[in-house]
């Protein structure tokens, strides 16, 4: 007996109330789930995200696979890790939604809200932010590209003075109605490297008007094209950096 | 490694343990997947399992019970039942940001058991 207790596993005695067990490895596996996660409690969902723009979101980024029964399969980041000892890095991809309010100056004006993952040094391998762009009828022939210039600012909030620079600009061919990414990496790194974690933005459309294309921001009639900005981040620590450099 | 399915007379096994998420609530901030497998390790490590392929937790481990069997071992320690084998869980899930985190947690499932 004296040599089983230098064993922490050896010798688990079955307890009699298997009740008991179930509730405790219960509570057990969820505190292990949510340090694994770095996360204090289990997140408070009151108002959660419309179903359509979560699996618009999600099919885009070929994050899952969303069944006939609305389960979602996950294949793995980095599409290869079968076991831990594959996967060196613990990358993850965040996934935010814009959103306004009364700080956003003007209707093409949006914010995210960017997950730091309950830790400082995420860094960040790549963020795109995803923008759909809906061609009314009446541009030109059928068949015909409609071609306009896409800009998208910092839009500092109002509180701060409301300075405006740009970021990205891009020209789009738009054939038809569809979804189209502009490369934010710096401007994320730049507001999680400052600990922030809010992205204001500024979507400006050269040319839509006269195309008859509309650059869909914030609209609650249409939840299932609502922008959305997709970070890949790995946690950075010391040691990687190193080898990089 | 060996599973728990009784009849291994105790010996250091996986015991799968499964939890649905929707059974404990967690199925609103957890998109997928559906449950976690929480498998543990449980069972005793007896010195005549020194001897058996697959059941030490490492090379190490399979040196020392080689001296173990042969009664030269350093001291009286017993082995312990530990996982040998960890597998990377994908999830998919909303912060309380309402963000989608998607994340490859390593080491997150008990494959397999072994003695150390």
């Amino acid at each position: 007996p004296q040599a089983q207790e230098s064993c922490a596993s050896c010798g688990l005695g079955r307890p009699d109330d298997s009740d008991r067990v179930d509730t405790d490895f219960v509570e057990a596996v969820k505190r292990h789930i949510l340090s694994r996660l770095q996360m204090r409690q289990r997140p408070n969902i009151t108002h959660p995200i419309p179903k359509a723009a979560m699996v618009t979101a999600l099919r885009k980024l070929h994050a899952g696979k969303v069944r006939e029964d609305g389960r979602v399969e996950i294949p793995h980041l980095d599409g290869q890790a079968a076991y831990a000892n594959e996967v060196q890095e613990e990358t993850s991809e965040i996934i935010s939604f814009a959103e306004t309010d009364d700080s956003t100056l003007s209707k093409s004006s949006l914010f995210f809200l960017i997950s730091n993952e309950g830790n400082q040094n995420l860094y960040v391998q790549q963020a795109n932010l995803w923008l759909y762009f809906k061609l009314l009828p009446g541009g030109p022939e059928k068949g015909l590209r409609r071609k306009v210039t896409v800009k998208v600012h910092y839009q500092e909030p109002s509180s701060q003075g409301g300075g405006r620079w740009p970021l990205v600009e891009k020209r789009v061919e738009l054939k038809r109605s569809g979804w189209h990414t502009f490369p934010l990496s710096e401007a994320v790194r730049a507001v999680l490297g400052k600990g922030g974690r809010r992205q204001d933005l500024d979507v400006r459309c050269e040319g839509c008007e006269a195309a008859s294309v509309v650059p869909i921001l914030v609209d609650p009639a249409d939840p299932s094209h609502r922008p959305f900005l997709v970070v890949r981040a790995r946690q950075a620590d010391g040691k990687h950096r190193i080898r990089k450099r | 490694g060996l599973e728990c399915d009784g009849s291994n007379g105790g010996l250091c096994c996986r015991q799968q343990f499964y939890i649905d998420f929707r059974l404990i609530g967690w199925n609103d901030w957890i998109i997928a997947p559906a449950g976690y497998y929480g498998n543990y390790c449980e069972g005793s490590c007896p010195a005549y399992m020194a001897g058996v392929p697959g059941s030490a937790s490492s090379f190490h481990t399979a040196v020392v019970n080689q001296y173990r069997m042969r009664g030269m071992s350093p001291g009286s320690v017993n082995s312990c039942c530990i996982p040998t084998k960890l597998s990377t869980m994908s999830m998919l899930y909303f912060d309380d940001e309402y963000n989608i985190v998607k994340r490859d947690v390593p080491n997150m499932i008990v494959e397999e058991c072994g003695c150390a």
